[in-house]
This record gives structure tokens, C-alpha cells and sequence, in this order.
């Protein structure tokens, strides 16, 4: 299906340790 | 990094394109592929790696376009496209700019505008001493549909008051036309 994500969702990865 | 299965896939794969004015080459030369990211841990780890919007000098622009469409209007999913034009005060560089630009690039990677989402080709950032620009760049300035519905959607997340008006131009219309003369096909 189609990858729709919201702003909330795609914050909560912004300071994930695995994207530093 | 976690395993390929534990990552957040985009719908599309997205390149960020830094543009630096430098005179003395042409303009074509001085962009630059940044790279290309197409899961949500990829954006985040690019985002954490490059400047924030407001730490650039002027002259200097970001680009973020789906995998394959340059960022220019020449491109022939660009040319009979148009914008979503936002300008800014000058004094909003260090007020607001970086949160409209994270704003923005979350809207395009999301894919936040419903099925219209794939009129999106990408967005730019101009950092300008007489004021800074972003646009939300789409590919069919007849799509009065989508255009609009996207326009509708990108002025909410923007969080902009109804009083601010941002108008949508086509890029034929740009391309012959100072920016500021370039009339708006569409208001939100």
C-alpha cells in the first residue's frame, strides 16, 4: 500500500540514536 | 543502523540538491547531488548532516525532488508544472525559517497531500538577502484539483493564518517573467 506517514510519526524518528 | 526489514520505507525515493551561487561557473554547474534517501531513518540521518536553512549564505538553495526529476524547470516533469510560492520577511530567517522548511520536507516525504501526492515533484529553499523563498513544486499547473487541494493542505501545515495569502504560479509564466511579476494562477 502506499507509505503515507504524519508529522507526528516522522518526528518521533528525528533523534532515534540509529539516525545519528 | 537497524536491520533493512526494521527500516520505515518511503513511498519515493527523494534527492536533496544543493545549489551554491558561484558566477564565474554556470548555473547548471553549480548544483550538486547531495544524496538520495528513501526511508525515514535515511531523511533523518541526512537532516542531522547538513546545515540548517538558516546557517546558509545567500545566494545558496536546497532542493529536495523525487528520485529523477532535476530541479529546474527545464525538466519535462517540471515544464508544465508550477509553484507553491512562499516568501518570507527577512526577519523570519531566523524566526521561522527552519521550521517551515522541516515543515515542508515532512509534507513531501509523508506524502501528506492524499492521492495528489504524486502531482508533487519537490520543493525549494532560496536563501536571499532580500528575503527567502520556499515553493512546493507540482508537475500539471492545469490540475486545478490537485493543485488547490495541495495548496489547501500545504497552507495548514504550514500553520499559516487565513489572512496570509500564498499563490500558486506556472512555471511558463515564471520562466518569462520576473518573479515578482509573475502572476498567481491560484490563491489559498
Amino acid at each position: 500500500g502506499k507509505k503515507q506517514y504524519d508529522r507526528e510519526f516522522l518526528l518521533d524518528f528525528q533523534f532515534m540514536p540509529a539516525c545519528i | 543502523a537497524p536491520p533493512a526489514e526494521q527500516l520505515h520505507p518511503l513511498q519515493n525515493r527523494w534527492a536533496l540538491w544543493f545549489f551554491k551561487n558561484d558566477r564565474s561557473r554556470a548555473w547548471h554547474d553549480n548544483l550538486q547531488l547531495v544524496t538520495k534517501v528513501d526511508t525515514v531513518e535515511d531523511f533523518w540521518a541526512m537532516y542531522s548532516h547538513i546545515q540548517l536553512a538558516s546557517k546558509l549564505s545567500s545566494g545558496c538553495d536546497y532542493a529536495l525532488f523525487k528520485d529523477g526529476i532535476e530541479p529546474m524547470w527545464e525538466d519535462s516533469r517540471n515544464k508544465r508544472g508550477g509553484r507553491w510560492l512562499m516568501s518570507l520577511a527577512k526577519q523570519q530567517r531566523h524566526s521561522e525559517l527552519d521550521r517551515l522548511w522541516l515543515e515542508t520536507l515532512l509534507c513531501l516525504i509523508g506524502e501528506s497531500f492524499e492521492e495528489h501526492s504524486r502531482e508533487v515533484c519537490g520543493a525549494v529553499l532560496n536563501i536571499r538577502t532580500k528575503g527567502d523563498k520556499i515553493a512546493v513544486w507540482t508537475r500539471e499547473a492545469e490540475n486545478q484539483t490537485g493543485v488547490l487541494h495541495i495548496g489547501r493542505v500545504y497552507k495548514e501545515r504550514l500553520g499559516l493564518s487565513a489572512k496570509t495569502i500564498i499563490g500558486y504560479q506556472a512555471h511558463a509564466d515564471t520562466a518569462t517573467k520576473s518573479n515578482s511579476l509573475a502572476k498567481n494562477k491560484f490563491v489559498v
